[in-house]
């Protein structure tokens, strides 16, 4: 563990507390994806398999059973909740997600590090991971207007991978000088996807005006 | 080096 990957991993959890909180505290899911939050419960399954059957340490294990358990309660409020899925419309979060698992769960199977269910799906959870965002920024380009929560949120989201790839760096040439290329195009493609997010978001921030992206 | 534990990150 290292410092990097700390500050990623509590960014990520800080990132999906905000998200929790906003729609625990406005009772809102307004501007929030519901197919990025299901594409990230896919991810969890998916990388998490290991749960009960290798133990790499307390933190990982608890954490793990955090991002598993918040995924799923998120999507539950936006479907069943009584009153926060009345907040969801459906009508502006148009991409369609399902797209992705297919090429993904392809790409898997053909580059991967060992060809084993385990394997296979935790590569799977990796490319699928790099592009489950694109629901969510997809629907901020329509969206009038990102309360400063949602934003925040996906801010964070992006942020956490960015400190992973500093992780990486680190670990290649500070720690095991072990290439892991697979993590590593996938934690870049997903970092480069929230790069106009991120100059939009900062510019908002510096000129103290609300976030608009250009549709 | 020890080889570091599979998939031991989150």
């Amino acid at each position: 563990m290292n410092l990097f990957r700390l500050a990623g991993d509590m960014t990520h959890l800080f990132s999906i507390i905000v998200l929790l909180l906003k729609i625990h505290a406005t009772k809102s899911c307004s501007g929030i994806s519901l197919k990025t939050q299901e594409l990230y419960v896919i991810v969890f399954l998916t990388r998490y398999l290991d749960l009960f059957t290798r133990f790499v340490s307390l933190y990982n294990t608890v954490m793990k059973i955090v991002f598993i358990g918040t995924s799923f309660a998120i999507v539950w409020y936006m479907r069943y909740h009584k009153v926060v899925k009345q907040t969801y419309n459906k009508d502006e979060d148009t991409f369609k997600h399902y797209f992705l698992l297919l090429p993904c769960f392809v790409l898997a199977l053909l580059l991967h590090n060992e060809f084993t269910t385990m394997d296979v799906l935790w590569t799977f959870s990796l490319y699928l991971e790099a592009v489950a965002i694109l629901p969510q920024l997809v629907l901020l380009q329509q969206s009038r207007n990102i309360d400063n929560l949602t934003g925040n949120y996906v801010f964070f989201l992006g942020a956490y991978r960015g400190l992973y790839v500093l992780n990486w760096i680190y670990r290649y040439f500070l720690q095991d000088h072990r290439a892991r290329w697979i993590p590593w195009i996938s934690g870049l493609v997903q970092t480069a996807l929230y790069a106009d997010f991120f100059y939009y978001y900062i510019l908002s921030w510096k000129k103290h005006e609300k976030l608009k992206l250009p549709a | 080096n020890r080889q570091p534990p599979k998939h031991d990150e989150l």
